[in-house]
């Protein structure tokens, strides 16, 4: 099952 | 004071179009020397939209102080339809603006309609992208592109995008079958953006929801071409690139469970 990775997980907030 | 001429109005009817269905409201941020920047997630983090106007987009472009125009795309598009694609459009802001205003101008002068639009306080995540180094890099021409991912999400959810030397490979399975679109590297000598051009460092083998290709997609009508960088694991590139500027998105990866 392919599940969605998050843009948060790689990118920090500023 | 803002005032950005544009020399038609279909550039940002485009560009409002390309990114209205991923993000609603957007914090549009103006300067001087950067000309207007937009940084946009999608409620649900996955796709993330970068714009950069340079000052060199517009036939005329003054901004003297900082200014961030907090805007709904959906009451934008509204007032953009409402101008004709050959019109000249001009945005103006005061300094402290409560509204934007929109004016479209006849190139033959003889009809000029004015929209002003209501601003809104934005509280959105910023998020840090620097720069990388990708596993691959895919150039192709932007209809190309649109094709395979509004073709591929009729089988599946999911679209496979598996990279080799000088092909790229395209797959979806869903519960009617199977699909794949194979491309290969080629230079077209007489039209250089009918080109499919590939840059790889690393095999590459990456899975994305289709649902946020096919929003991506809804760029083409900017560019011809669509520069696609590509690394196993880490969020994936997709840049039209604009005169004097660009329309990126940035899209996580799914990941096998």
């Amino acid at each position: 099952k392919n599940t969605q990775f998050n843009l948060m997980d790689f990118y920090e907030l500023i | 004071m803002l005032e950005g001429k544009f020399e038609s109005a279909s550039l940002m009817k485009r560009l409002v179009e390309a990114i209205k269905d991923s993000v609603k409201l957007c914090n549009f941020n103006c300067s001087q020397t950067k000309g207007i920047t937009l940084q946009a997630i999608d409620d649900s983090r996955v796709l993330l939209i970068s714009l950069k106007l340079d000052p060199g987009c517009f036939e005329g472009f003054r901004c003297d102080k900082n200014l961030v125009l907090g805007l709904d795309l959906e009451s934008l598009s509204k007032v953009l339809k409402q101008g004709n694609n050959e019109d000249y459009l001009t945005l103006i802001a005061e300094d402290a603006p409560d509204n934007l205003l929109v004016v479209f101008e006849d190139p033959k002068k003889d009809r000029i309609s004015e929209f002003s639009l209501k601003l809104m306080d934005i509280d959105s995540d910023v998020l840090s992208i620097e720069d990388m180094d990708h596993d691959c890099s895919i150039t192709l021409p932007s209809s190309d592109f649109a094709k395979v991912a509004r073709d591929m999400r009729t089988l599946s959810e999911s679209l496979q995008i598996l990279v080799t030397k000088d092909s790229v490979k395209f797959m979806a399975s869903g519960p009617i079958g199977t699909g794949s679109v194979i491309i290969k590297a080629h230079t077209d000598l007489k039209d250089g953006k009918e080109s499919i051009k590939i840059d790889l460092n690393k095999s590459v083998n990456v899975t994305f929801g289709a649902k946020y290709l096919n929003d991506i997609v809804k760029a083409s009508t900017l560019a011809e071409t669509v520069t696609i960088k590509l690394t196993n694991k880490i969020p994936a590139l997709f840049e039209f690139k604009l005169q004097g500027g660009y329309l990126r998105y940035y899209l996580a990866p799914k990941f096998d469970e």
